[in-house]
This record gives C-alpha cells, structure tokens and sequence, in this order.
C-alpha cells in the first residue's frame, strides 16, 4: 500500500483542481513561504477526517474553502480525494484502489464517499483504525510540530506507545 | 494489553537508543518508565546524552539536539510500527548542515520500505528525493503545482 | 497615562503598516483595539494581508509569513521606542531564501542606530555582519570561541 | 550605550573563561548544533536579573553552572559580567563604563555587582527599568520564540506597547 494520488480542488490557497501524483520512495514538495505547500498536508489530514479547525490553522471549518483573491471570488466548496494503492489487498476491500474523497459546501456538513459510494466518517476511521495511519498516528508532523513529542506530559508519551502496540 | 503494551514499549526502546546513536553519531538514549509497576497509568520520560556531554534534562538540550531527539523517538515508533507512508513538514528547520546531511540518509533508507513525503527548504533534504514538486503562485493567492524533477 | 498608551498605540500601529510593506513588498498590515472605549482594559488585533492575498486570520498564514510578521511587530516597537541593542537567535529558521534577504537588508539598516546581535545558521545573515564569531566544542561539551572575519 | 563586552565563565557549556568583544553595528554568532550559541544568550537574560529557572531551560537555577563533561568534573560557581559602553551618558552614572556582575555558587544564592561593587538585584532592575533594556522587553528575543507574539492573548500585546509608552 502506498499513497498514489492526491486530488485538491477549492481547499485553501488551491482555487483550481489540482492533481499530485506519489511514488513509492521520497518525494520532495519545495517552494516559497506562502505558497501553499503545508496546505497540502492539511488537505491530507482534512480527507482522512480531520474536525477540528484549529488543527487546520482557521477558526471555523469554512475556512478551509477557498476564499478568494483581489480579482477572484472565492469557491462554493472544497473537494480533497486521495487515492490509496491496494494491490497487496493492505485494507481488506475487493479494490485494487480506494478513493477517500471528502467535499464541504459554504452552506453545511462536510460528505464521505469511498471509492465514489457515500460513506460515513465513522467507516473511513474503522478502515484507517488499526492501520497507524491518519491524524492520530506519529506518521504526519505538521510544521513546527516535531518537537511536541519532546515538551509533551509523559502520560501522552504512554498514549503514543499504546497506540502502537 | 498489559503485556502487549510492555513489549512494544521494550521495543520502541531499543529502537529509539539505536537510532539515537546513529542519528548523533554516538551518545545514548533511553526511554523510562515514571511508574513501572503501574503499566496502565505509568507515563513515559525521555533520556538523551550526547556523546561525552553529562546527564541533564533534555530541557537543557539545544534546538537542534531537541529535533534530532524528537526525530528520533519518531522513527524509532515507524521502526516498530511500520506505517506505509509518512509525511514531514520542514522538520529540520533548527538543524545545522551536518544534521539535515544525516537526517538525509536516514530518510533514504527509510524510504526503501516506508514511503516518505517531505516538505522542505534545503537542498541537501531536495536532493534525496526522486521526485520533486513546487508549489508556486503564479496568480497572487492561488497556489500551482510544477513538477521539478524525476530522477531515475 | 491613557493619552500616552493611545499616542504609542498610534505610533507603533503607523510603523507596523509600513515595516510590514517593507517586508512584505507590499501588503496590508494593522495593529486593532478590541475595546477602543476601554483603553486602561482593550487588547490588540494583528491584522496581516499580503499584497492580493483575502484578508484572513493571522491563523492561516504559513510559517514564513507569521514569521515575518512578527518580525514587522518587532521592529515597529523598534522603531517608536529605540533600544540600544537587539538580540535575535535564529528568527529566520522558517523563512525562505527571499525572505532571508529582505530580513538581512533590514538589519543591516537596524544596526546603523541599533546595535543587533544575531545568532544563525543562514549564510546570508551572516553575510550582513561585521563581526563574526564562531563557537565550537572542540573538547566535547566545553564551548570555545573562535573570531571568524573583521571587515572594515 | 552599546554592549562592548561579554565575560563567561563556568555558565553552562563556558567551562573555561570566555570573552566577547561587541562593536556598534552587527555582530553574528555561528557554529554547529550544541556548540554553546543559545547559551551566551541565556548568559545576558541570567546577568540582567533573569529569576526563572524555566527561561533558562533548566528545572533549577543550579543548571547554569557548569555540569562537567566525561572527562572533566563541574565547575564551583558561574560568574557572568557584561560591559555597556556609557560614554554617552546613557545611565545616570558617573562611569564612562558599566559593569554589571552576576555571581551564583553551587551553595546558593546570586550574588549582583556593578563596576565592582556589590548591589541588589533590585539596583540593577532600577538602572535598566526605563530604558526599555531586559527580559520583559521587546529586544531579547529566543529561540524559536519569535512567534509568541502573534500566538499571545490581546491583553499581552497591549502590555508590551504600555510597556514601550
Ligand atoms: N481558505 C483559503 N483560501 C485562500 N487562501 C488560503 C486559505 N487558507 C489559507 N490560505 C492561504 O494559504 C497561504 C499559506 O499557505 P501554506 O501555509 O501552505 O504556505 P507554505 O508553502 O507552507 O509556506 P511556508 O514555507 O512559509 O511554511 C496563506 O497565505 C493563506 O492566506
Ligand atoms: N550547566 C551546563 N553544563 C554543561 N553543559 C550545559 C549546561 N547547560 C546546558 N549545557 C549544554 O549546552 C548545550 C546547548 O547549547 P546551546 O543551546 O547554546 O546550543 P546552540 O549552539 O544554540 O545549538 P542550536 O544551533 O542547536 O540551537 C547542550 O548540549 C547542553 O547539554
Ligand atoms: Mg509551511
Ligand atoms: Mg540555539
């Protein structure tokens, strides 16, 4: 299993579809400050079910949508789909691909979909559960994060371990 | 679940002094227990000495130390744990060129097995990679995507 | 004591504006009282706008840009009240190469009223300086000083 | 008024006496990671008055004297003096220079001097007060804190502007 593709279209600073294609190894995302690229890890962490805005730097969860610029008017949703290779059968689905695909209008809740199919948030988080693999897990450290593990009480240390085992 | 917690804590710990050493080139590390016979509650300290330095509080480490510490504790959780991808937000921001050299191979040889996605301003970190994406805004406030590079 | 508050209020929002545009090469940027009526009780908003950019909470911004935001706070209290010397250590560890420049270009300015003292790893920091000084642990954790360049 | 000078000796990593020489102008500070670089910036906010050990990095105000090495055993004191430059007549005193002293034993309490002659913190905290020189202030700024300031309440952002009032 390995991530293979990464669509963005209206999520933050991303106005227009955008697509990102990932290989097994090392992939490298550079640029200037500004630009959009932690945005692309806020994607990920907002499409595996992320909730809280503030863990996305806004305040409500409209701000994920894109809001616009000096000549452009904002977007009326975000859509943030990632695709998950499946050939080594890793989640235990009849896919040799699933799509997570997770879209929220200005006016309300946020929609699942699997593999094109609405779903509940709840069935993405069972897929994901037993995997290490989503907000939760040690996988993904937003900037400036690295060292939280560091300053963190001991009794979340504990709940990092747990968590592994 | 008492047992299964132990034994993933005894590995992470041995994980974590291995790549400590490697990552200093030297030193030791260690993970300790605050409450060893109440496994359900203990919480878990960090002990880092780099080579020839004393004991102290990791509090005392310098910036680049505590990330090169925490980098350390992470992949020794993947090294137990193995995840299939992993993704880093310019996590060597307080490292010196030595380090983001080090931190480097470690993430080469990490990607045989765990595939790693970086987001970073130094070029030592951009040449590891086999494929490179830029962002860039083209238009003020919208964000582009060009694809720099792929090597074989 | 209020009309004095209000006055340096004014002055260091009026130095924000054009410190921010300076470093931003353009761009809105203002300092707001949450309770004007209040101004013995009032705190202060920072709002921050690059040039085209919506305007957004400070939130959203990425690291560099917060960075350099607050850099143009810092330098705004500067500006209204001097202070002999200013010490910074490592405050362009999430900026790029541009920003790096722009931030060297003002310190250099800084440090014909204020003496400014700065700790980095970023070649083009050091570049600006005059006096360098290295430090290294040639015995294992025992620093040692070493004077590294004098320009005229 | 400039800093023009640093004298280290037996605080933290200076095992040995150590001196800087400052001019007006810029001055940069480089070197490895560990080096000893943060630790000249504790030197000044320790001289100045610092009282929390926590500011310091440490969990007691013992940690600023030197621990020792492999080889080597830790230090008896620290001792920490910096010069300002007062030709210009920037501290009501009748010193062409300043020299403040600060001096901790493992035993026990700071011992404060200036040009030589013992005082009490509270001396040194009146000379500095005004000028906007400090801890509190605006013009020593540590690693990774640069962002604090975006990140405070409201209510410390107005501190620090009545401060500058
Ligand atoms: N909903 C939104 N609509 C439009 N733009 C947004 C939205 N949310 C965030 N942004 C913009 O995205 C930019 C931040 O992008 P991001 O944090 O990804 O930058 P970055 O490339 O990581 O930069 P750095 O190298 O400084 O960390 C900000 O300028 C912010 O205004
Ligand atoms: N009392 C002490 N005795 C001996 N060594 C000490 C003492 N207190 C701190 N140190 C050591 O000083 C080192 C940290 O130094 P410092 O934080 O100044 O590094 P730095 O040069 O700023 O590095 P970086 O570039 O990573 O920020 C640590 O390795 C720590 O163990
Ligand atoms: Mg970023
Ligand atoms: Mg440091």
């Amino acid at each position: 299993m390995y991530l293979k593709k990464l669509e963005i279209n209206g999520f933050k600073s991303f106005a227009h579809k955008t697509e990102l294609y990932f290989k097994p190894g090392m992939t490298a995302i550079v640029g200037p400050n500004g630009s959009g690229k932690s945005n692309i890890l806020d994607a990920i962490y907002w499409v595996l079910g992320e909730q809280s805005a503030k863990m996305l730097r806004g305040s409500s969860m409209q701000d994920v949508i894109f809001a616009g610029n000096s000549k452009r008017k904002g977007s009326g949703r975000a859509e943030v789909s990632l695709i998950l290779d499946n050939t080594d059968g890793y989640f235990p689905l009849d896919f040799s691909e699933v799509k997570l695909t997770r879209r929220v209008l200005r006016s309300g809740e946020s929609e699942y979909f699997m593999n094109k199919t609405p779903c509940r948030l709840k069935d993405i988080h069972e897929i994901l559960a037993d995997k290490g693999i989503g907000k939760e897990a040690y996988t993904l450290i937003g900037q400036g994060k690295i060292e939280e593990v560091l300053n963190a009480k001991p009794e979340i240390r504990r709940k990092i371990i747990e968590e592994a085992a | 679940v008492k047992k299964r917690f132990f034994d993933t804590f005894l590995e992470v710990n041995a994980a974590f002094e291995d790549i400590f050493a490697l990552l200093f080139k030297g030193g030791k590390a260690q993970l300790v227990l605050t409450e060893p016979e109440q496994l359900l509650e203990t919480g878990i300290e960090i002990i880092a000495q780099p080579k020839g330095k004393k004991l102290q509080s990791i509090s005392l480490l310098s910036g680049g130390e505590k990330a090169m510490t925490a980098l350390a504790f992470l992949f020794a959780l993947l090294h137990v744990k193995p995840s299939p991808f992993c993704i880093l937000d310019e996590v060597e921001a307080a490292l010196d060129e030595a380090n983001v050299d080090r931190l480097g191979q470690y993430l080469e040889s990490l990607s045989q097995s765990t595939q790693v996605i970086v987001i970073t301003h130094r070029k030592e970190t951009m040449e590891k990679a086999q494929v490179l994406y830029g962002v860039t805004m083209q238009e003020v406030g919208v964000s582009k995507l060009v694809s720099m590079k792929l090597t074989s």
